[in-house]
């Protein structure tokens, strides 16, 4: 059962999820412990890393338009902050008394919270990059909508020199996150609903050249033509509007995964 | 990303101390 949702977070966050989860075990069994070797250069080895993420991640908020993630990061970067503190603390505690039990508690405490606060940071991070490759999507969404006003060759031709680039990014974008991601019936939706646009993309241009020709022409079946090219239309867009809702899930569900 | 890289340096880091303090509990259980 997959904790982390994407394969970074969980490249980043297991091995070191593992690591805590052992001491708290060990700290359990061995109830009074034994002396605590002296912790002070692995404490500062953490502090470092973290300075260094407090820089980049206040870098990161000034640089970003992301509204959500101005507001989310901060409160992130705050607990690292706090965590790496109490390890600090507990460093300091342990070197006059290594035998120390609040000492203890305060070290798993602190490890606990650098886990939780960088696990927040990451998620906060992902759900940032999710949203752009959503506005990626609108921008398709967009573009499909102004279909139905497309009259002549012209337009059309304007149309699909608009539409390509948008698809392209959409689906380079939509592949890679599939392939990051860790729920595997989430990666299929994705990977169905992707191959869906990439088929309906060509199938749409050539409905609507149709209709443009039939239009032109003054020909019978202009009706069923705008028919075709709107049932074309509205599938693509059914089938992003998937695309968007999905990319946006993030719990694990466990009946979707029986 | 930077923000990944300085999750990973972080990552390793408390890794190494919970190791380093996971050891002498080790002993005696």
């Amino acid at each position: 059962m997959p904790v982390f949702h994407t394969k970074t977070i969980e490249g980043i966050l297991e091995p070191v999820a593992q690591q805590v989860e052992r001491l708290v075990i060990l700290h359990e069994e061995a109830e009074d412990g034994n002396a605590m070797p002296d912790l002070e250069r692995p404490v500062q080895a953490v502090s470092s890393a973290v300075t260094n993420l407090i820089k980049v991640g206040k870098e990161t908020i000034n640089s970003s338009e992301d509204a959500i993630l101005k507001q989310d990061m901060p409160v992130a970067l705050h607990r690292v902050e706090n965590a790496s503190k109490l390890l600090v603390e507990a460093s300091s505690m342990l070197k006059a008394d290594p035998y120390s039990g609040p000492a203890r508690k305060k070290l798993i405490e602190g490890a606990r919270g650098i886990l939780q606060g960088t696990s927040a940071l990451l998620l906060c991070f992902d759900e940032s990059e999710v949203r752009k490759i959503i506005r990626e999507c609108r921008k398709v969404l967009d573009y499909l909508a102004v279909a139905e006003v497309i009259e002549t060759m012209e337009d059309l031709v304007q149309f699909v020199k608009d539409l390509s680039p948008c698809l392209t990014k959409l689906s380079r974008d939509v592949d890679a996150r599939e392939k990051d991601l860790t729920h595997q019936f989430h990666r299929e939706i994705l990977v169905r609903c992707l191959e869906q646009v990439k088929t309906l993309a060509p199938i749409l241009i050539c409905s609507m050249k149709m209709l443009i020709q039939i239009m032109v022409k003054r020909g019978k079946g202009e009706a069923e033509a705008a028919a075709n090219r709107n049932y074309v239309e509205q599938r693509m867009t059914d089938e992003i509007n998937e695309i968007i809702r999905v990319l946006q899930l993030t719990t694990y569900d466990e009946d979707e995964w029986d | 990303e930077m923000i990944l890289e300085a999750c990973k340096s972080i990552a390793a880091a408390t890794s190494a101390l919970v190791k380093a303090a996971s050891a002498a509990q080790r002993e005696l259980v």
